[in-house]
């Protein structure tokens, strides 16, 4: 991710790596291939999810995207996996 | 989840509440009639009706639902995800719409803490008949609780949903400009109970312990947010010490692992190499990852070097990445990496300047300082201190758990259990009272 002031702890980022992948912005590691979750296709996924949540599309975990995070929301994913690949 | 836009053929769809809040002060009658309305708001506007029946085949099912409810989508304690609902298709779950029993569900209610339910549930039946997440900010349909929408009687859909559902159904005749408005007579409608203005109390259920004023059996930060556990619940602050519910969560429901007949834990922590969390009760400990228990476990506290008889206090201290166990006048420094404990240990607490013994627990915390918990009250240590700030002890209950004074036993009547050379008999409490003026906090 970018530098940020405040580089995310690795919790924040292990909670925004299953966060975004819950929700349909990160596709899930592929348990076949192996493949994991590249940092490009991370911080792309922190803008989407940044830009279609309202705040700043600034790529990295700061505080308001946390902050978001962890906003009481219902638990479909908002993008479906098409439309989040096609996103990216 | 079917993503791909999906929409009813038929017209005229059933709904029944399947399974009700076990712990909400809703009654039945309140939420069917919340449910009906939640429905009307889509109804009044696309061709589409919506009829209550009993049975178990209605189109639209409706759950209040715990933890992992066998759908493949286990809802996760108060807070975090609220609900769900599953598009419209041919698969029997079809429509079929859940909300997590662990949040508290209110209706016109004040409370902050509340989710509530008329809200959720025009969301939720959006997705049911066929609408996904959008971003717009005034949408019902934008993915995050946004606080009540107001009275269910008066609530119009924003312009942006209406398009939408339009897009997918058409308007309903009564809508267009043509046609002749429908009649409806008044007790078509279930009546909605009011609520009476002053009702802001919560009913306890009875072994709940009351967070104003009890003491803590453990405290501990994990992933950056406070947990405070008694008995068999716990409260959840996050990271802005903002309490996630006022109505505290079953232990079980949320480490899972614990055995069942644990009726209280001792001391909890977060290892800082690992960021898995640490359990102990009596002469046994758990290790977590995430909230589930580790295989393997529990295992003996000898595995620290600790003697039989369990702890009092666990916390990895910021300032040296070392773990520090309290137990009566006693305490011992444990190194997480090493996984062993360090030389010339255990030591006198009395080192420890201002803080009391025995401890409840402590635990670090993101302004850098650690705070020990006693009682009622909690001692603030800055960094790499090992003494108690002045102006300590002061109220948990009141710094920490949204309580004002007149929930809580003061801290004077505490007075007894101050401790430390700084810290006067009978000193007044700056910090509430600074130039004479009472500080009043206003917590409903």
């Amino acid at each position: 991710a970018p530098a940020s002031p405040h580089p995310p702890a690795p919790a924040d980022i292990a909670l925004g790596v299953d966060w975004l992948t819950r929700f349909g912005y990160l596709p899930p590691p592929d348990p076949v291939t192996g493949q994991l979750q590249t940092q490009e296709e991370l911080t792309k996924a922190i803008t989407a999810m940044q830009q279609f949540g309202g705040l700043e599309a600034t790529g990295i975990l700061d505080e308001a995207t946390l902050e978001l995070m962890k906003t009481p929301r219902c638990s479909l994913p908002d993008l479906a996996e098409s439309e989040a690949r096609r996103k990216r | 989840y079917a993503q791909a836009v999906t929409k009813w053929n038929k017209r005229n769809l059933s709904w029944r509440v399947r399974t009700f809040p076990k712990e909400s002060q809703l009654g039945h009658d309140t939420v069917r009639a919340l449910m009906y309305y939640a429905l009307k708001v889509w109804s009044d506007i696309t061709p589409l009706n919506f009829h209550e029946v009993a049975g178990n085949n209605a189109d639209i099912q409706i759950d209040f639902s715990k933890a992992d409810h066998n759908d493949g989508y286990p809802f996760d304690g108060p807070g975090g995800t609220v609900a769900h609902a599953f598009f419209p298709g041919d698969h029997h779950t079809a429509g079929d719409t859940h909300f997590d029993d662990d949040e508290y569900w209110t209706f016109r209610s004040s409370d902050a803490h509340g989710m509530d339910l008329f809200a959720v549930a025009v969301h939720e039946f959006g997705h049911a008949i066929g609408l996904t997440h959008i971003s717009a900010i005034e949408s019902i349909m934008r993915p995050y609780y946004q606080g009540p929408v107001g009275d269910p009687l008066k609530y119009d859909l924003p312009y942006e949903d209406k398009v939408r559902i339009w897009q997918l159904y058409g308007v309903r005749e009564s809508v267009s400009p043509t046609a002749k408005p429908e009649v409806t007579r008044a007790d078509d409608h279930p009546i909605l109970p009011e609520l009476p203005e002053n009702h802001s109390s919560i009913p306890l259920r009875r072994d709940m312990p009351n967070r104003c004023n009890t003491h803590f059996d453990a405290v501990a930060q994990i992933r950056g947010e406070a947990f405070f556990f008694k008995g068999k619940y716990f409260w959840r602050l996050t990271r802005n010490k903002h309490l996630v519910s006022l109505q505290p969560a079953q232990i079980h429901r949320f480490w899972r692992g614990l055995p069942l007949n644990l009726d209280s834990v001792d001391a909890v922590y977060e290892r800082t190499n690992d960021h898995k969390i640490v359990f102990f009760k009596g002469d046994r400990y758990w290790v977590f990852k995430d909230n589930n228990v580790e295989e393997g476990y529990p295992r003996p506290i000898s595995d620290f070097g600790l003697p039989p008889g369990g702890i009092d206090a666990a916390f990895s201290w910021a300032h040296n990445d070392k773990t520090y166990f309290f137990k009566d006048n006693l305490y011992w420094r444990y190194d997480d990496h090493e996984r062993r404990m360090d030389p010339s240990y255990p030591s006198e607490t009395t080192l420890w300047k201002g803080i009391p013994s025995p401890l409840d627990d402590a635990m670090r915390w993101s302004d850098g300082a650690t705070y020990f918990f006693r009682g009622k009250e909690y001692w603030k240590v800055l960094d790499s201190d090992m003494e108690a700030e002045p102006g300590y002890p002061q109220s948990i209950a009141r710094d920490w758990l949204v309580c004002s004074d007149m929930q809580s036993d003061s801290p004077e009547a505490a007075g007894s259990s101050r401790t430390g050379a700084r810290s006067r008999q009978g000193q007044h409490d700056e910090s509430r009272s600074e130039n004479g003026y009472e500080v009043c906090s206003c917590t409903s």
